[in-house]
């Protein structure tokens, strides 16, 4: 969080900006359910911070290792719920378990996003040095509550979160009066619709947007796949991962003296000129060889000892970088350079061990430098903290895309947030941290990002509902950094991101605050919703708890009034409905601009809307027909309200499909 | 002797706004089924009363799908398990 806040325009520093208009967002309680709370952490310092809020209705439970006095006007819940973990896994040990059967966090994730979302502000924080600045939470002064539901199985070496204690931490949190969850959270596809209680987190956070709560929730670690993201009930805000506009380049200095920039959080001394080798038969051997990371440890000690050794792989989970160092490291080499696609998963490697990753253009560059002389050498600097240009913002690769495999007429992702790289608080018996702060990459990350910024929105407007706060934050998102350069997405290739990787963009908090207009949801249109997915009246009505009736013929997915419009299988003409909802001044005109999506063709009418003192609420209709005369992919676009003060734009995605219900792979 | 497993029952919006009593509901509707108070209670491992109702329970796959027949329950599904992002 050293550069989110600034990257994103909310600086501290500015006089006037939504963080001052909110007072931090003082008011605000923030509901974090996860691994628990690391609360000697000074980011859960009550300095300067007032009352806790009226509505609060919680607690601190006492456990191991943790007591209600660990509390203050910062961390003002902390509960915890083990009862279904334990029923399931009977030969968890309790007592022997390195978790702490209590809030206190064993794993520090928990710890974590609750710094995101609403840590208090702490300068001179680094890890080692690297991504140095002003640690804090998009709403300082925002209180936390974090209900601990997540628990490390040492077997395993895993967290997990049973559903049973989940959804009892949402009814807790939901009961204590918490204005935002931030679950970062997540299922393995396929996925559960969302009035199946299987999935429990959409369950829980029906009930608690019904109450005004909006619940914001990660997409997923599963890109750059499509059809991958999670947490898909249209009630949920569900959150993307970019990088931030910073880096830690790391030279790699060849024997030629040509310099190339690698990625590390290498905080160790400068390895000096060191034999550089890439495992490959020379052709007279009968060793083993392999220049594969992963493949590494079949090399002889003699091929790795005393060197620095190049590897490449195609796999891009972290554990590769991880694993190649130990081989290296246990053979007696002294570092590492891994040739990779790019995964945004940096990480430091064990005892500051110099491990460094490239791309294949560059790997290669360096392995035609080894075959090409007859002693190759290589010197490896620290890793330096390159912030702003040239260094581009990118839709993580391993952030969750859409389209929506439950729904595919609901855009998921809603939103993206920097979620890479994040350096933020943590348990101090975490590996990596240093002196209580780790960096840490995920769609985690992004999930607190956007709980904070609805956390100053929330405080600037009480009596908004979750889908009136989920509006504002959509529609006014960057489609480019906040620099005016687009944003690419990282995967195989990179390319342009577009709404699957990013719903409405990148979140743009001051303008989130200040709208204009709002696609608003209340109750009847969830049940609506849920008619129009073809759920059955009994098991809607007991959902909501009232008896409902669909409509006859059952209503249409593509009228649910979302700040988007996705169309997965256009073939004749439709026509779609949408309420847009005067949250500005009460005199207001605005005008229609539509970028359609390649071969579609988009007819708005009105083309104006007028609101006044009499007029909050109005609807417009859009037309939609296709020229293409196959079956395509997606192709994007965008419709924006303007009233030269606010642009209101909601990303348009269709999809022609001439042939319905058809799956080829021609 | 059938495996227990803990289930969520699902029932819906709470019918009542105190939540003692809806979690008395909760445990009547287990001892209607268990036959014994003291087996209901051996077996609630959640009562869910505020925002919603509901309970988890450990129980057996008949007795799920007992609960499951009932008009006043949603759903009654097996636990699962989420994992950090």
């Amino acid at each position: 969080t050293t550069r989110t806040w600034d990257y994103l325009g909310l600086s501290a520093t500015s006089p006037k900006n939504l963080l001052n208009d909110t007072n931090m967002g003082e008011e605000v309680i923030i509901g974090i359910v996860d691994t628990g709370v690391w609360p000697e952490s000074e980011v859960f310092n009550d300095n300067g911070i007032g009352p806790v809020p009226s509505h609060w209705k919680g607690g601190c439970e006492s456990g191991e290792m943790f007591n209600s006095s660990h509390c203050n006007k910062k961390l003002i819940g902390a509960k915890y719920f083990i009862s279904a973990f334990l029923a399931e896994n009977e030969s968890f040990n309790s007592t022997e378990s390195l978790d702490f059967i209590s809030p206190r966090d064993f794993d520090g994730h928990g710890t974590h996003v609750a710094t995101i979302a609403g840590g208090s502000v702490l300068s001179g924080i680094s890890y080692k040095g690297l991504a140095g600045g002003t640690v804090r939470g998009g709403a300082p002064r925002a209180r936390i509550a974090m209900y601990k539901a997540c628990w490390y199985l040492d077997d395993e070496d895993v967290n997990t979160c049973s559903s049973a204690d989940l959804l009892k931490a949402m009814d807790e949190a939901i009961h204590d009066g918490v204005d935002v969850l931030s679950l970062s959270i997540g299922y393995r596809v396929p996925f559960y619709p969302e009035t199946d209680v299987r999935d429990g987190m959409a369950t829980g956070a029906f009930h608690a947007v019904l109450k005004g709560i909006t619940v914001v929730c990660s997409g997923g670690n599963a890109g750059p796949a499509p059809q991958t993201v999670g947490n898909i009930a249209p009630w949920i805000l569900t959150v993307a991962a970019t990088t931030l506009d910073r880096s830690f380049p790391t030279p790699i200095i060849l024997g030629n003296n040509k310099v190339i920039l690698g990625q590390a959080m290498y905080a160790g001394p400068e390895l000096g000129f060191t034999s550089l080798v890439y495992p490959e038969n020379p052709g007279n051997s009968n060793e083993s060889f392999s220049g594969t990371c992963e493949l590494l440890f079949i090399n002889s000690n003699v091929t790795m000892a005393g060197k620095v050794v190049l590897c490449f792989t195609t796999l891009k989970r972290y554990s590769t970088v991880s694993s190649a160092a130990y081989y290296v490291k246990r053979a007696g080499g002294l570092g590492v350079i891994i040739a990779r696609h790019p995964g945004d998963t940096l990480l430091p490697c064990l005892d500051d061990f110099p491990c460094v990753a490239v791309d294949y253009e560059l790997g290669t560059n360096i392995l035609l430098y080894i075959r090409s002389n007859g002693s190759p050498v290589v010197k490896i600097e620290p890793s330096k903290t390159l912030v702003g240009y040239p260094v581009g913002t990118k839709v993580a690769d391993f952030s969750s895309r859409g389209p929506n495999s439950i729904a595919p007429a609901i855009l998921k992702p809603d939103i993206a947030a920097p979620g890479v790289s994040i350096l933020a608080a943590t348990a101090t018996n975490r590996t990596f941290n240093d002196r209580g702060f780790i960096m840490l990459s995920g769609t985690s990350m992004a999930a607190p990002v956007i709980s904070g910024v609805v956390a100053l929105v929330k405080a600037l407007h009480r009596d908004w509902s979750p889908a009136a706060i989920r509006s504002a934050i959509v529609t006014t998102a960057w489609r480019t950094d906040p620099f005016g350069e687009q944003i690419f997405a990282n995967g195989s290739p990179r390319k342009l991101a577009d709404p699957f990787d990013y719903g409405g963009g990148l979140v743009n908090p001051e303008k989130a605050a200040n709208p204009g207009l709002v696609y608003d949801l209340g109750l009847e249109d969830y049940i609506v919703y849920m008619c129009s997915e073809g759920y059955t009246e009994s098991s809607i009505s007991q959902l909501v708890g009232k008896g409902t009736v669909c409509s006859n013929p059952r209503p249409s997915v593509l009228d649910f009034n979302l700040p988007s419009i996705t169309i997965p299988n256009l073939k004749e003409e439709v026509t779609l409905t949408r309420i847009l909802t005067n949250v500005g001044p009460l005199d207001s005109v605005y005008k229609v601009a539509v970028e359609p999506p390649f071969g579609v063709q988009l007819t708005v009418a009105p083309e104006t809307l007028v609101f006044n003192s009499t007029t909050k609420r109005v609807s417009f209709k859009v037309r939609v027909s296709t020229t293409h005369k196959i079956n395509t992919g997606y192709y994007f676009g965008s419709l924006t309200w303007s009233d030269s003060v606010h642009n209101v734009t909601i990303p348009l995605s269709v999809r022609t499909q001439i042939l319905q219900d058809y799956y080829d792979e021609n | 002797g059938a495996q227990t497993k803990v289930h969520i029952v699902y029932l819906g919006e709470k019918q009542h706004d105190d939540p003692e009593v809806v979690t008395e509901s909760h445990h009547r509707m287990l001892w209607s089924l268990l036959g014994s108070k003291e087996d209901a209670h051996n077996s609630m491992v959640h009562s869910y009363r505020h925002g919603f109702s509901g309970f988890a329970a450990k129980l057996t796959k008949s007795q799920a799908k007992k609960l499951a027949d009932l008009p006043e329950v949603v759903h009654v599904t097996p636990d699962s398990f989420y994992e950090l992002a």
